[in-house]
This record gives structure tokens, sequence and C-alpha cells, in this order.
């Protein structure tokens, strides 16, 4: 079974933690702070308070046998890199750091993180993304030129078949599921109604309140009729 | 032309405002304070500094003209708050609150936020994801039951072409894209090889690195060869 350290019990720490203990990881929470570990130890296999500059404390929780290192040590960076030089020395084999900028970043990455994560960015990028294509409910970058849309259907296709739209030969688009809002339960307040998601065929007709997920390459998934 | 107001212009603010403007949206960035203001005029169509919790001052930019207002004042809740009230009072049509925790979120809410986001939690359940799944390099839930995956391909399936592997009859899911790594650039150091993004086609051969991204119900994705 995969063991995972998290060292730094802030939000994306704690957040982190359990859900890797949620999905049957063995997740060992370590933090200076006694009342973040009381917080989180009933969630994890292992909570530990210690300074996680310190090699020996690093040690005799044999840090240096775990699969992946997480270091969400927020805003004490000198802290932080120790701790990923640290890491690093145990020969974790996967290091992660949680930086505060792209600068912080560049320095976990010469100093031999694997991986570094700016949740703030990445969200402020995120909420972007969804904001600058309002009738494409969420976008989700496959890789610099493709994408998986999800794009309410445009009045254009209702009422086709999927076959007679012609996605793949006339947009080079695959649509990939449809979802289709089910009748919204008695009081109409829930804010995401039930939806049945299906693998499209050929024949399946496209309904006024589809949503069709569709991927592609950016430049073609521009094409697509908006409205 | 979409016109949208951030407020609060930290990690996320920044992230997002630069990003917007990046995408053609009409940017105004609000701080009070100047420096920050200062650093990202450049980026968008207008940069002021003002006291957001001043009524007054969001009405003398035509913050209630604006088609959404995205309020990112982190640290100081009661601000935040503040802010939104008078948004909702001015009557924008979308407001966003980036909440701290999830106890914040749900005060937002509310208090009238169509949407609220925690970059951090969020981020740390994605990471979860991310590393609870390590053969799969992402797994996007598109539903409670349908996600989307990128599974290196099992050496089962290599120099095998996709119509004999009979992905969509055999394990019910979807092909989606093929993700083939190129050559590397000389030093190999950098962390995320160019890789090539194909539409399948039936005849196409499966290569030892590929990567398949997949959709398909989860029970039908637990079933794939892992190796
Ligand atoms: N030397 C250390 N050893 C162990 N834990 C530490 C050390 N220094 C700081 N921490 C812990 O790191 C945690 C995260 O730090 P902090 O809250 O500053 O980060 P943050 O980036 O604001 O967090 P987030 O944004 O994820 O909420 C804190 O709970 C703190 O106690
Ligand atoms: N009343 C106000 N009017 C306008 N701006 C404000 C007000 N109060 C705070 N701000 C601004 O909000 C910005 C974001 O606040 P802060 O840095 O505390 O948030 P944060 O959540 O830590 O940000 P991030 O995590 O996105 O970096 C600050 O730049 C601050 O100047």
């Amino acid at each position: 079974m995969r063991k995972i350290a998290v060292i730094g019990l802030g939000r994306f720490g704690i957040a982190l933690a359990r859900r890797l203990a949620q999905s049957g990881v063995q997740v060992i929470a370590i933090d200076r702070n006694q009342q973040l570990v009381n917080e989180i130890k009933d969630d994890v296999d292992l909570a530990v308070q210690l300074d996680a500059t310190d090699r020996q404390a690093l040690l005799s929780q044999d840090i240096d046998k775990v699969d992946v290192c997480v270091i969400s040590i927020g805003e004490n960076f000198e802290a932080s890199l120790l701790t990923t030089v640290l890491a690093k020395q145990l020969k974790v084999p996967r290091i992660i750091c949680r930086a505060q900028t792209a600068l912080h970043a560049e320095i976990f990455q010469q100093i031999g993180a694997d991986q570094v994560v700016q949740p703030e960015q990445e969200a402020g990028r995120h909420v972007a993304r969804q904001l600058a294509n309002p009738q494409l409910a969420d976008v989700i970058p496959l890789s610099d030129d493709f994408s998986l849309v999800e794009l309410k259907a445009p009045k254009v296709f209702h009422g086709k078949s999927i076959k007679s739209i012609g996605l793949r030969a006339g947009y080079q688009v695959n649509l990939v599921v449809i979802k289709r809002p089910q009748a919204l339960a008695g009081d109409g307040e829930s804010s995401t109604p039930p939806t049945r998601i299906s693998v499209p065929r050929p024949d399946d007709v496209i309904q006024p309140d589809d949503v069709l997920v569709l991927v592609g390459a950016n430049a073609s998934l521009a094409e697509l009729p908006k409205e």
C-alpha cells in the first residue's frame, strides 16, 4: 500500500491528507502545531507533531520510507526549503512542494522537487477559463492545444441526431458524453439538477437542455456554434 | 464584451484578472493597496485603488454595470462579506467569492454568492486524486459515476491496434485521445516531455509510452488492466 507523508497541515495539506486517506492510501500527517495534529488524527493512519526541519525527527517517523512526501508548509519559506532538502537527502522517491509564487516554485524545482503546486494561481486560471467561456460549463485542458469542454447544446443542434450533425467530420471534435438534466426534484432549489450521462449513439437526438462533453483541438472547439 | 470586476489582488485575484484579460474579457481590477494596483495596471483595462467596502467608491467605478464580480479579499473576512453584500445590493448578476474555509463558504452562499471558490481545498483534493491513482496521470470526474482518466497504456495493449483491443465493446469505455511522448529535448531535465495528441483511428497501434485518455463509467474504468 502506498505511503504518503503530508508535512504542513494548512488548508491545502489538511484537504490533501483527508482525501488521500479516504482513497485508501496510508497517510502520515505532520505539523509542528499540536492542535492541527489533533484535528486530523482520527482521519489518517498517523498524525505526529514535530518540526520538519529536524532530520532526526523525520527519520524517527520513517519519512525515508514513504513513496511520496508533500511539503505544504506555507508562509515559512525557509522551513519549507529546508524540509525539501532533507526529504531529498532521505531519498524520498517523489517530492511535491506547495509554492507561494512562481519564483518560489522555480526554487523548489531547482532543489529537486518533482512537482510544485500553486493552488491560488491555478484556481485563478481555472475560474478565468470558466468565466471567459460562459457557454462552456467547464474547460479542461488536456494539453496546450487540446481540451475537454462542456457546451450547452447550441440551438442549431436541437432535434438533430448526432449522426446528422457530423461533429467529427464537420468540426473535428469528438463527442464524448451527453449530460441530460432529469426533471428537478420538487423544490427547484438544488443548485445542480440530477443529470443522466450517456455515451452517445449515432441515432440519439439532441435535446434543448443537453450538455455536450466534447474533446478536440482548441481551434476546432472555437469553431463550434455558441448559441 | 463581457465586463468582469476582480476585487482583491492576492495571488488568486491577480492570476484570475490577468488570465481573463488575456482571454479578451474587459477587466477592472480593484484593491486598496496601490502597489498591487500598479503591478497589474498594464495587464488589464482598468486598475483602481479603492476600499471595496465603500458603496460610493464602487458606484463611481460602475461596478453596478459589470456582468460578474469576483471578490477575492482574503484574510479580511469582514471586508469580504461587506463587499459581497454591496455587490448584491448593486444587483451584479453573478457574484463569485473566494472563501478561506467551508464555513466561510457557507456564509457567502447564504448572503447571495452564486459561486464560492476555495483554492487550497480544491487543490488538495485534486492532488490527492492524482496521487491515489498513480497509474492514472489524472482522473477528472464528469459526474458521480463517469470520469475521464489518463492511463499509461497497459502492457497487454502494446503493439495492438485500437480496433483489435475493442475498448468500447469489451470494456465499455470510450478512447478519446492518445498522448504520445515525442523524443525528449537534449537535457532530459524538462519535467513534461512534449507529447503529440491525436484522435485515435481504428488502425492506430498502441505504443509502450502512450497515455490513453478514456471516458467511461467508473466501474468500467476500474476494470481496465492496470499494468
Ligand atoms: N518547521 C515546521 N515543521 C512542521 N510544520 C510546520 C513547520 N513550519 C510551519 N509548519 C506548519 O505548516 C502549516 C502550513 O503553513 P501555513 O498555514 O503558513 O501555510 P499556508 O500556505 O497559508 O496554508 P494553506 O494556504 O494551505 O492554508 C502550518 O500549520 C504550520 O504549523
Ligand atoms: N476593503 C478592501 N478593499 C479593497 N481591497 C481589499 C480590502 N481589504 C483587503 N483587500 C485586498 O485584498 C487582497 C487579498 O487579500 P489577502 O492577501 O489577505 O488574501 P489571500 O486570500 O491571502 O490571497 P491569495 O491567497 O489569493 O494570495 C489584498 O491585496 C488586500 O489589499
